[in-house]
């Protein structure tokens, strides 16, 4: 599975998902990837892709409970992001997996409960016309 | 404000022992390529949803990826593709399920939630409406890599379903596993030896 989130200079959110499934999977199966809230979620507060055992993020409505979770919830985007990968997709979806995620503010939060999720992100310098001032970090193991 | 892009290309059993660093090397350069033509859209003052879309258009296109290109089989050995998308500021969203010959699914799904009443397209339908938006339309073969057809037998070998990247764990499992004869040649597992 592959995703995106993004902020753009007018401060508007959004997010995108696309998978090939699961190894072996049955024909007809549908994970999360294409069911808004589970697998892909964005509004004016937060973005969110996920990544891992599809059924699991179904169950837990994993990436608008996100957005709940900073909503109603008060969390801040790092709470809440791991809240659900680290507690709740373990605990009540029995699945593993990540997110990536990004807020208003301009936060990212990328928590995985699995060994390792290959991932990135850039940051435009919007003060500088030099690209080459942009940040980019890519990671793929834990504790990168 | 900071205009941001951040992707993923997939969690699973992804550790140093499973991985080569030729391969490694090839994740990294991958990353570091797509998000780099992914923020120049934002630079440009392109919208976070052109963005996202090109980011996983482009991941698509990159066999290194379970989507698009590089997919996983199912159990009888074809590809089924799923992808959504979502404008925050709207929360307009499209997304479409099961289709095996759109090239790049996301590109399909960014098409419903412009074009349409509705969010979600599956199958045959979704393919005919792709198709009706000249969104490339590809053969099946397409979709088809080596390496994902080889886990999808070792998957079937040990009667499971497996995420993405859990399967080169499973390759690499097996090349453990290697024995070698009495002059020093490998003997795989799976030969059946007198």
């Amino acid at each position: 599975t592959v995703g995106a989130v993004a902020i753009d200079k007018y401060g508007n959110l959004a997010a995108a998902t696309s998978t090939g499934g699961m190894t072996n999977k049955m024909v007809g199966r549908v994970g999360d990837t294409p069911i808004i809230g589970a697998g892909v979620y964005a509004n004016k507060m937060v973005a969110v892709s996920s990544t891992g055992t599809g059924e699991a993020f179904i169950r837990t409505l994993a990436a608008y409970d996100i957005s709940a979770l900073m909503e109603y919830g008060g969390l801040t985007l790092e709470e809440a992001s791991k809240k659900v990968v680290m507690e709740k997709l373990i605990e009540q979806g029995k699945g593993d997996g990540g997110v990536i995620t990004v807020d208003a503010n301009g936060n990212i939060a990328m928590p995985f409960n699995s060994e390792g999720m290959y991932r990135g992100y850039a940051i435009v310098n919007n003060n500088e016309e030099n690209e080459n001032n942009d940040t980019i970090v890519v990671a793929i193991y834990k504790n990168e | 404000c900071k205009y941001i892009i951040v992707i993923h290309g997939g969690a699973g059993v992804i550790s140093k022992s499973n991985i080569s660093e030729e391969r490694e090397k090839q994740f990294l350069k991958s990353l570091n390529g797509i998000l780099s033509a992914s923020k120049k859209i934002l630079r440009n003052g392109g919208t976070a949803l052109d963005a996202v879309q090109e980011a996983v258009r482009l991941l698509e296109e990159d066999e290194l990826y379970n989507a698009g290109k590089g997919s996983v089989f199912t159990s009888k050995g074809t590809n089924e593709m799923d992808a959504g998308i979502m404008d925050g500021s709207t929360l307009k969203c499209g997304a479409v399920a099961g289709v095996s010959t759109i090239r790049n699914p996301i590109v399909a799904a960014r098409a419903v939630m412009d074009h349409t009443n509705h969010i979600l397209l599956m199958g045959k339908g979704a393919e005919e409406f792709a198709q009706s938006k000249s969104i490339e339309i590809v053969e099946p073969s397409f979709f088809f890599t080596q390496n994902r057809y080889d886990q999808l037998l070792k998957a079937k070998d040990t009667n499971r379903v497996i995420l993405d990247h859990d399967g080169e764990k499973l390759v690499k499992e097996e090349e453990k596993t290697l024995t070698v004869n009495i002059s020093g040649d490998p003997i795989h597992p799976d030969s059946k030896m007198g």
